[in-house]
C-alpha cells in the first residue's frame, strides 16, 4: 500500500528491500530435490502460457488454503482439458498438497505447509498480474532472463539508474530483449528507459500493488529456475 | 475473453476503481439492484477480493416482510447505461432502514455466516449494454527475439454492432446481447449479532459481521508463512 503514495524514489527503494527479503521467502523452492524442482519448473512454464490453467490453479490453491471447496473451483477444474487437469493435480502434489483422487477435491490435505504456501504465493502473484504479463514472464524464462531482471531490481541504485556495462545486465543491451523487458515492466507500472549505457526506472505515480507483485513473481521464478 | 473485455472497459471509465467488472456472461442475469453479494477477502494482501452473487435481495432477508424498491435513473453513454439507486442510498434520509433487521436464520445468510472472511454487500449500481456488442480477440505474433522465441500477445477489442458488421481479422468473436450487465457497484453492510445492520457509506468504513467467528480456522496456517508479511516495508 505504501508504494502508491510514496515518492518515486521511495517506491523503488521499498521495492528493492522487498526483493531482498523475497529471496529468503522463496527458499523452499531452492531446497527442493533437483528432480522435484525441475518438475515444478516445467509445469510452471506451461502455466505461464496457459491463462485458463493459471486461473484454475489459483482458484484451487485458494480453496485448499482456506479448507473450503467452492463451486468456482469445481467449475474451473471442469473447464480444463483432461491433460490440464492431470498437470494441475501433479503440480499440487509436487508442492505439498496431498491429492487423494484423480483430481483435486475437498478431501485433499496440505502435507507441506511451507512449500505449498510458497507455491501459492507465486501462483497468486502470477494470477493477479494484468493480461499478457504471465506470457511475457514465460518468454523471459525461455530467454533465461529472469536472473537478469531480479538483478536489475537489486541493482537499481537510489538515483533509479543501473549501469548496462555491468556484466549481469548484459542481456539488456540487446534491443529486442530490452523491448520485452520494457513491456513487462510497463504492465507492472514501472517505466524503464534505456539511455546510452544505462537503464532508468520510474514507478508510475498512481501505481498501487503491481510493482510488488512483479517482484514476487520474478523472485519466485528465479528461486525455482536457478538450476535451469 | 468476456472478463478481459469488461475489465479493460472499467480501466477506461472507472478511474476511482469503485466498480467491479463482471467476469462471467452467465452472471449477468443475477445482478439485480438490491440483490445481495458476498465479498470474500483473500489470503494474500495483493489478491483482489472475490464476489459471489446470492439469489436473494436485501428485501428477501429482512425480518419484516416489507419489500424495498430502489429509485432508478438511466444515464446514456452511447452503448451503455447505468442505473443508480442514488436516492435510495445517498439521499440523506436513511430512516427507512432503522429498526429493520436481517433474518440471520435465513438459510442463505446462515451459509454466509458459516463461511469465513466474507462480507455481505448489496448491489447499488450496474452498467448495462443497451445494444448488441461484439468482443473480438486477436492473437498476434508481434516480433521475434534472437530467432528463438516469438512473442504471442492477445488483444481484446469491443465494438458496438450498429451496422451489423463484425471485425473479420480476428481469431475469436463473442457476441454480448443487449441489456447485459458488464459492471456493478456494491455497498458493504455491517451486520450486528441481533441482525441490525448499517450501510458502510464512507470510504474506509468496512463491513462484516459483529463478533466475526474465529479467524484461526483458516486451513493454511498463517504462521507457516509469516515471513511474507510486509508489515515493516518502508513507506
Amino acid at each position: 500500500a505504501g508504494l502508491g503514495t510514496s515518492s518515486h524514489h521511495g517506491s523503488l527503494h521499498a521495492l528493492k528491500q522487498v526483493t531482498l527479503r523475497l529471496e529468503s521467502n522463496f527458499h523452499p523452492f531452492v531446497e527442493l530435490p533437483e528432480q522435484q524442482q525441475t518438475a515444478v519448473w516445467h509445469l510452471l512454464q506451461m502455466v505461464l502460457f496457459d491463462e485458463e490453467f493459471l486461473v484454475a490453479l489459483e482458484q484451487v490453491c485458494d480453496d485448499v488454503a482456506s479448507g473450503l471447496w467452492s463451486p468456482q473451483a469445481a467449475l474451473a477444474i471442469g473447464g480444463l482439458k483432461a491433460a490440464q487437469q492431470q498437470d494441475l493435480t501433479a503440480f499440487l502434489g509436487l508442492v505439498g498438497c496431498r491429492v487423494q483422487g484423480e483430481r483435486p477435491g475437498p478431501e485433499d490435505q496440505i502435507s507441506n505447509q511451507k512449500l505449498f504456501a510458497t507455491a501459492y504465493c507465486l501462483v497468486s502473484a502470477l494470477a493477479e498480474m494484468p493480461d499478457n504479463v504471465a506470457s511475457l514472464l514465460g518468454i523471459c524464462c525461455k530467454l533465461q532472463m529472469i536472473p537478469t531482471l531480479c538483478y536489475l531490481l537489486h541493482a537499481l541504485s537510489d538515483d533509479e539508474i543501473s549501469d548496462l556495462e555491468d556484466p549481469a545486465l548484459a542481456p539488456l543491451k540487446d534491443t529486442e530483449r530490452f523491448g520485452i523487458v520494457q513491456r513487462l515492466f510497463a504492465l507492472a507500472d514501472i517505466n524503464l528507459e534505456r539511455m546510452q549505457s544505462s537503464v532508468k526506472a520510474i514507478i508510475l505515480r498512481d501505481s498501487q500493488v503491481l510493482p510488488l507483485i512483479l517482484c514476487i513473481a520474478l523472485s519466485g521464478l528465479d528461486a525455482l529456475g536457478r538450476e535451469h | 475473453m468476456f472478463a478481459k473485455a469488461t475489465r479493460n472497459f472499467l480501466k477506461e471509465v472507472d478511474d476511482d476503481g469503485n466498480l467491479i467488472s463482471v467476469s462471467n456472461l452467465n452472471d449477468s442475469d443475477k445482478l439485480q439492484l438490491l440483490s445481495l453479494v458476498t465479498k470474500k477477502r483473500r489470503y494474500w494482501c495483493w489478491q483482489r477480493p472475490k464476489y459471489q452473487f446470492l439469489s436473494v435481495t436485501l428485501g428477501d432477508v429482512l425480518t419484516e416482510d416489507q419489500s424495498l424498491s430502489p429509485a432508478s435513473a438511466a444515464v446514456g453513454l452511447d452503448i451503455l447505461s447505468s442505473a443508480y439507486p442514488a436516492a435510495w442510498m445517498r439521499g440523506g434520509n436513511l430512516s427507512f432502514i432503522t429498526r429493520r433487521k436481517l433474518n440471520l436464520k435465513d438459510p442463505v445468510l446462515q451459509q454466509v455466516l458459516e463461511r469465513r472472511n466474507e462480507v455481505l454487500c448489496v448491489l447499488t449500481q450496474k452498467i448495462v449494454t443497451t445494444q448488441k456488442c461484439v468482443i473480438s480477440e486477436h492473437v498476434q505474433i508481434e516480433e521475434k527475439c534472437g530467432g528463438m522465441v516469438g512473442i504471442q500477445t492477445k488483444t481484446v477489442q469491443v465494438s458496438a454492432m450498429e451496422d451489423g458488421n463484425v471485425i473479420k481479422d480476428c481469431n475469436v468473436a463473442l457476441e454480448i446481447p443487449a441489456a447485459t450487465t458488464i459492471a456493478y457497484g456494491i455497498m458493504e453492510l455491517y451486520v450486528r449479532q441481533d441482525g441490525q445492520f448499517e450501510f458502510c457509506l464512507l470510504q474506509g468504513k468496512h463491513g462484516g459481521f459483529e463478533h466475526e467467528r474465529r479467524v484461526d480456522d483458516i486451513y493454511l496456517d498463517p504462521l507457516a508463512y509469516r515471513d511474507f508479511a510486509f508489515v515493516d516495508m518502508p513507506d
